[in-house]
């Protein structure tokens, strides 16, 4: 039940190989159509969910 | 990897606490 935002935004940190997961900034490069506010959203309703969390600091995101 | 080892435990007890934060979801449906 995710809208295309999240969805969007879910594949790519699930497809990060990364230790540390993806970088907001490569989210946001990955995501230009998307504002940082509506990427942020789509965050915060994915960690809520138990998702995706934050890793070595809060700009850096793995799925679980 | 290159993550220190106190890096590696923060992200496995985040890890952890997402998914039982997602098991808690699921049951609520």
């Amino acid at each position: 039940g995710f809208t295309a935002n999240q969805s969007q935004v879910f594949n790519l940190i699930k497809s990060c190989p990364l230790a540390e997961g993806i970088a907001m900034q490569s989210l946001m490069t990955s995501l230009k159509y998307l504002t940082t506010y509506d990427i942020r959203t789509c965050l915060k309703f994915l960690i809520n969910e138990g998702h995706i969390f934050s890793t070595v600091d809060d700009d850096h995101f793995k799925s679980t | 990897s290159n993550l220190t080892p106190e890096q590696q435990k923060k992200i496995e007890e985040n890890r952890q606490r997402a998914l039982a934060r997602r098991a808690e979801r699921l049951a609520q449906g």
